[in-house]
């Protein structure tokens, strides 16, 4: 399709965050992706798509983020809690 | 499985297809739309019946990009579709660039919609392959079906079915069917804010209002007649209405307007004169002449507000607005006033305007409200929506 698939680390950082898997980095509070970030988040994304979790973006973890699927994402902000503590809440009633 | 952490409080859920695909006949949609629910209902409590519009608790609707939630699609392939949890309203949108099709050639409707309705009754993405909710699409499935996970996951929030003939969907056309108030849960995750419904009766009955507006401790409050209401992010706070009389000193019923301003000061405008308050403490020497106070600025205005857009202050009153700018030595400039049909979208009478939570401008005109998007200055794409259900719990 006319999609750019997912191949760089910026679409793939990209695709991680837009799932849930890591946080966009935060420059109020200095948070940056590390590489042990980055490598935690492929493995979570490998369990779920049940894949071995290496952590190593490989061909296979590649093909599966650029399958088609859901975009509610894989976690959810209610279970994801912030650098402080709170919860976010997205998509508000209103 | 993971719970997401809200859940319906009623069991028996009713949906419509409010914007259907051309991709499909309606009766297809709605045909493999039913058949997806009934993977639900046949393994838990719950009944989902189609309505015919109106008031419904899930709303369906296929759309392209950009289509009002902020959460655009993204065109063929990737993104499929997307739903809300039930604290969010539960509502499933699909990605009308899709190849939509009820057999095996293309993107199988009854499986992406069995799916996402998961995420409509409060479950969240699975890491069991063969889950229905995991979230890949894993191409046509003549044989779809929920798996065990599933299984507990949806009868782990409400319970097993315990009608004979398990989970039986009505297909019956139900008209007035009015949306619950939703229950956030018990999730340790999510506060558990009982719904309000004694608080709303009386607005559920007739949700126009008068004037509303956020005080500057960011209580929100809606006036109507004489009496006036908190609203929190899912209606009416415990204990609304009360009257206006009690708690606002001097303040009289049946408001025009009502504004904020950035210093946190809130004004209420009536006929000829306004009030001026911090949160609910009245400020000495007012009421005061709008002639006065706001030169150029008419009597009995309908509406007031601060725009997201550029932060100034406009006045609305029947089809013209005007822009008021303290900052300048004549704060409503000769060009003012202007017809409100520049407001793209907007009907021709407002009762009421606010910006909620420094975030976009509602318009509020008879039972229906509309949301201003300010890049693109025109109404956004949904709109109106009922004021019942969404801002006072109906």
């Amino acid at each position: 399709g006319p999609l750019s698939p997912i191949n760089s680390e910026p679409d793939v950082q990209g695709y991680l965050q837009r799932f849930g898997y890591l946080q966009a980095p935060n420059p109020e509070t200095g948070s940056l992706v590390t590489h042990e970030h980055f490598s935690e988040a492929v493995k979570q994304f490998q369990s779920f798509a049940s894949l071995p979790t290496t952590g190593i973006l490989d061909a296979e973890t590649k093909r599966m983020m650029n399958a088609p699927r859901c975009g509610v994402p894989d976690i959810t902000d209610e279970e994801r809690p912030t650098e402080n503590g709170q919860t976010h809440r997205r998509r508000r009633k209103r | 499985f993971v719970h997401q952490g809200s859940k319906w409080r009623v069991k028996d859920l009713t949906w419509s297809v409010s914007q259907p695909t051309s991709q499909l006949t309606r009766n297809d949609v709605e045909t493999q739309i039913a058949r997806a629910w009934k993977l639900w209902s046949d393994n838990s409590d719950l009944t989902f019946t189609k309505s015919n519009g109106g008031n419904v608790h899930i709303d369906i609707r296929f759309a392209k990009y950009e289509h009002g939630d902020g959460d655009s699609f993204d065109g063929p392939g990737k993104t499929l579709a997307h739903a809300f949890f039930p604290q969010y309203g539960g509502d499933a949108h699909f990605d009308d660039s899709e190849p939509w099709t009820v057999g095996r050639y293309g993107t199988n409707l009854f499986q992406v919609a069995a799916h996402e309705f998961g995420h409509s009754l409060g479950l969240s993405h699975s890491n069991v392959k063969s889950s229905l909710m995991a979230p890949f699409y894993r191409g046509y499935d003549d044989n779809l079906h929920l798996d065990p996970d599933d299984i507990a996951a949806i009868q782990g929030i409400y319970g097993p079915p315990r009608r004979s003939g398990s989970g039986w969907n009505r297909l019956s056309s139900q008209s007035s069917t009015s949306r619950r108030p939703f229950d956030t849960g018990s999730s340790r995750k999510t506060p558990v804010i009982p719904p309000t419904s004694e608080s709303s009766a009386a607005i559920c009955k007739s949700p126009s209002i008068d004037a509303l507006t956020t005080t500057s401790d960011g209580k929100t409050y809606a006036f109507k007649d004489d009496l006036y209401y908190q609203l929190n992010d899912y209606g009416v706070e415990p204990g609304y209405p009360k009257k206006i009389s009690d708690d606002w000193s001097g303040l009289p019923a049946n408001l025009d307007a009502a504004l904020t301003w950035s210093d946190g000061k809130t004004f209420f405008f009536k006929g000829g004169k306004y009030w001026r308050f911090l949160n609910k403490k009245a400020l000495p020497g007012y009421p005061k002449l709008i002639s006065k106070g706001f030169a150029g600025i008419p009597n009995d205005v309908d509406a007031a507000f601060v725009w997201s857009g550029n932060s100034k202050t406009y006045f609305i009153k029947g089809t013209k607005y005007w822009r008021y700018d303290s900052a300048i030595e004549t704060p409503v400039s000769a060009d003012y006033p202007k017809s409100l049909s520049a407001w793209d979208g907007l009907p021709n009478h407002i009762d009421a305007a606010f910006q909620w939570k420094n975030a976009k401008t509602f318009f509020f005109s008879g039972n229906q409200y509309y949301r201003f998007n300010d890049q693109r200055f025109t109404v956004e794409t949904d709109y109106p929506r009922q004021n019942g259900p969404w801002w006072f719990g109906c």
